[in-house]
């Protein structure tokens, strides 16, 4: 019963299409869409129309490896998804739409999407009416390939429930697309658990944080009690990280002792400080250092670029990697530790023979949801032998690394979202 | 405020021609099991494309030639020669029922008739090739679990440090 939904989907696709992922429905993953000029409604303008549907796509894409694009200009025969209005018999469909009420839309498998503008069609949060947004999303899964799923809160259900608000795919759907096209896969810039320190109503300090999964130019914060990243991301690293490249970075390392706290952000040859107080890059800081400075003028000894770093509480060093080699760096004395550097194979052994990533890794990451170090390298990861580990079993060795398992089933749902839709 | 274009507004409400029939006995609710495929699985594909002199004609109501019309009614009179409490139907509205989280009467019931009047989906329930409805069951759910959190820094949650799009 577990395999209920695989064994059905796997089962019907494989009498239509099996593309090279199996059971795909479409073979490629980037399709367009356009709203056809023919069938514009006549309740909502225009704009509404293409921005609510650009907003429904996206919100497939960021559960699943597909992008989408809007198409305003190739010939027709080169859209995958044609969206239109209509009523009654409409737009050359075998199917009449029924007027006001009952049937509002429809939609063929990948191909078009009718909707019957005798229906009142709402834009999104306007409380009444249907809302466009929930039947256009609703009307897209079955293009995909998705059938009617009677699950509460699937957004696949064939009878429109009243908008709450702000209605997201639950996890249910993203299983069932994911079952069709895979899971989300691809490589970081950087993972880090950022830090923040917040006064209470009652004056007290906490601290408390959220973690960040950066790739090039934008990034997803993860609800780690959600397993998902937040609703709407990924968002471009200029709206949210002011100051530092827009292009991503290399390494994000966070120093933080009982004397310092301090969060820096590497790419190049430079590396920037970051006010968490004012959340944005110090172009002066209290010591009345100017950033963006050269990681050799702040970490002597350190090259550059550098593939990924870490800072490591037990032993008050950073650790920085590049290619094959680690670089440890004493904080304290501001110098490389003696022996510096060592190869990564030495440093972080690999519990499995064979199974290390041995050079080139994307991200280090120390977790504070999981209390334990991640090495990230493709789609894979790492993780570091812990201390509570080692009391079990003496024969771990310090820093080992568990066998590698795969990023996306560990941390769910980081998929990219075509470009155009990060503007 | 929805788009009109004459001063009236009497294009804003579409014309009581224009509403979709209820369903109200056990007639239509008969087309309505068969056409979305409780009764027998429909073959939903899309129409070959059309000529574009075709679309202009889009706008000419042709209510004799509808095809689920036409073809559910008569099918349907055929094997149950005109009865409408035929073991078909009744399994049919019994599974209708079930799916949308009725009472399984295999009645006609206000419940049932409440249920088919909503506004929904055209796409059939039951397409040929997929004749059984998806069920997944939320034991699944556990896949996604991660170990319960053990640090000292609880995670910062409801916060939006960071601006999202929505």
């Amino acid at each position: 019963r577990k395999r209920h939904l695989v064994e059905l989907v796997r089962k019907s696709r494989q009498k239509r299409e099996a593309g090279e992922w199996g059971h795909m429905a479409f073979s490629k993953s980037v399709l367009r869409w356009r709203l056809i000029g023919e069938g514009y409604s006549s309740q909502l303008s225009v704009d509404d129309q293409r921005y609510i549907f650009r907003l429904a796509f996206r919100m497939w894409s960021e559960v699943s490896p597909l992008e989408f694009v809007e198409d305003l200009h190739s010939p027709l025969e080169e859209i995958d998804i044609r969206l239109g209005f209509g009523t009654g018999r409409h737009l050359g469909c075998a199917q009449r739409f029924d007027g006001a009420g009952r049937e509002f839309a429809h939609a063929w498998f990948l191909g078009d999407i009718h909707f019957d503008d005798d229906e009142h069609f709402t834009a999104p949060n306007t409380g009444n009416g249907i809302s466009l947004l929930k039947v256009a999303v609703h009307e897209i899964g079955h293009v995909l390939g998705l059938p009617h799923i009677y699950r509460a809160g699937s957004i696949m259900q064939p009878s429109y429930l009243p908008q709450d608000a702000g209605f997201e795919l639950n996890w249910l759907d993203r299983k069932a697309i994911q079952n069709l096209y895979g899971g989300c896969k691809g490589r970081f810039s950087t993972v880090f658990d950022w830090i923040r320190k917040e006064k209470t109503q009652y004056g007290e300090v906490v601290v408390r944080f959220n973690t960040y999964f950066m790739r090039d130019g934008w990034y997803w914060l993860y609800e780690n009690r959600n397993n998902r990243t937040r609703y709407g991301d990924p968002v471009s690293v200029p709206v949210g990280w002011h100051g530092i490249p827009a292009a991503g970075v290399d390494a994000y390392v966070h120093v933080w002792t009982r004397k310092t706290d301090a969060a820096y952000f590497f790419r190049g040859t430079q590396y920037w400080r970051y006010d968490s107080e004012s959340d944005q890059v110090f172009s002066r800081d209290a010591d009345g250092q100017r950033y963006p400075r050269l990681i050799s003028e702040g970490f002597p000894g350190v090259p550059s670029p550098v593939d990924t770093a870490y800072y490591d509480r037990r032993d008050a060093h950073i650790y920085f990697f590049r290619g094959s080699m680690v670089y440890r760096f004493d904080v304290r004395a501001n110098r490389l530790a003696a022996g510096s550097p060592k190869k990564m194979t030495e440093l972080f052994p690999a519990v499995a023979a064979g199974d290390h990533p041995v050079a080139k890794l994307d991200a280090a990451y120390f977790s504070y949801t999981h209390n334990a170090l991640f090495l990230l390298k493709g789609t894979s990861y790492w993780r570091v032998v812990g201390s509570r580990e080692r009391r079990l079993k003496a024969w771990l060795p310090y820093n080992g690394l568990l066998p590698r398992r795969e990023v996306d089933q560990q941390w769910f749902d980081i998929c990219d979202v075509h470009v155009s839709s990060l503007k | 405020e929805k788009i009109f274009h004459r001063r009236d507004h009497s294009d804003v409400v579409p014309p009581s021609s224009r509403q979709a029939t209820l369903i109200t006995d056990t007639d239509t609710a008969e087309q309505f099991l068969f056409k979305y495929g409780f009764i027998k699985a429909v073959k939903w594909e899309e129409p070959p494309a059309q000529s574009t002199d075709m679309l202009l004609d889009a706008d000419t109501v042709l209510e004799d030639t509808d095809p689920f019309v036409q073809e559910g009614a008569s099918l349907f009179r055929s094997s149950s020669g005109g009865t409408s409490q035929s073991p078909d139907f009744i399994q049919a509205l019994r599974e209708f029922q079930q799916v949308s989280g009725l009472a399984v009467t295999g009645l006609f019931d206000d419940a049932t008739k409440v249920a088919m009047n909503k506004p929904r989906c055209g796409v059939p329930d039951k397409e040929e090739d997929l004749v059984e409805t998806t069920e997944a069951s939320s034991t699944a759910q556990d896949l996604n679990e991660t170990s319960t959190y053990n640090g000292t820094t609880p995670e910062l949650y409801n916060h939006t440090p960071k601006p999202a799009t929505r």
